[in-house]
């Protein structure tokens, strides 16, 4: 099973 | 004050048609490098980019950095009304609480005005620049999206695998599986249907259909897309404009 990532875990706050 | 006159409403419009399904509320920031925006879908997972440069204005005038928080159901309305040859202006002044759309039709001397009321949208703004990416291919953007729309049918996942000499794109769902492979090639005649693959590494990345269903949207404002791909990092779907682009950053699928 795959989980889907959010994107905010990627990228911090500018 | 912001004065920025598309030559063609058509520009502006498509540009938001790319968008407006899977945001709502975006800031737009104006500033004398032309008109930038990001923001993140509900479901925190693709994040939408845009830069329209000055050149892609036949006027463009900013004199201070200007944010125009806009609904984008209620802009498209406002959008929906100009035709899209009309020549398009947009007019906020340094604090506003709303945006002027004028749309002329230079030929039968018809001048429509409308304007939308602006908010205040608190939103984060993330730090996108300097991603490093394993290939890139650029390929049509409509075989792009056939072969997203065509393996959408088969699965909410959709696989991307990227060796040396192939794009293979894989789809497996209950009733049944289908792939597309995509190879490099030039078309010396029309370069846009070339495919151009650049490879550090080989790639196998899952994503959610759903959200590429969105970002195929935007193959309209461009004849060519251009993917960026890395292990374990979103993905950069980018659809260039004549100054600027519209960019969305995918998060992938991950093993447990």
């Amino acid at each position: 099973v795959k989980r889907q990532k959010s994107i905010a875990e990627f990228f911090g706050s500018k | 004050m912001l004065e920025a006159k598309f030559e063609e409403a058509s520009l502006f419009k498509k540009v938001i048609d790319s968008f407006k399904d899977c945001v709502q509320l975006v800031n737009f920031n104006c500033s004398e490098h032309g008109i930038a925006a990001q923001a993140v879908d509900d479901s925190r997972v693709l994040l939408v980019s845009l830069s329209i440069g000055t050149e892609s204005f036949q006027d463009f005038r900013c004199d201070r950095n200007v944010t125009l928080g806009a609904d984008l159901s209620s802009l498209s309305k406002i959008l929906r009304c100009g035709n899209n040859n009309d020549n398009l202006t947009l007019i906020a002044d340094d604090t506003p609480d709303s945006l002027l759309l004028l749309f002329e039709d230079t030929k039968k001397d018809r001048i429509s005005e409308y304007s939308l009321k602006l908010m205040d949208i608190d939103a984060d703004f993330l730090d996108i620049e300097g991603m490093q990416y394993d290939t890139t291919i650029t390929m049509p953007s409509a075989e792009f999206a056939k072969v997203v729309r065509d393996l959408n049918q088969l699965s909410d996942s959709l696989n991307i695998l990227v060796t040396k000499d192939t794009v293979k794109f894989v789809a497996e769902g209950d009733i049944g599986s289908g792939s597309v492979i995509v190879k490099p090639h030039t078309d010396m005649d029309k370069p846009d249907d070339s495919v151009k693959v650049e490879l550090d590494k080989p790639v196998d990345l899952t994503f959610g259909s759903k959200y590429l269903l969105d970002i195929i949207k935007g193959a309209g404002l461009s004849n060519q897309i251009t993917i960026k791909l890395s292990s374990e990092t979103p993905a950069l779907f980018e659809f260039g404009l004549q100054s600027g682009y519209l960019q969305f950053f995918l998060a992938p699928k991950f093993n447990e």
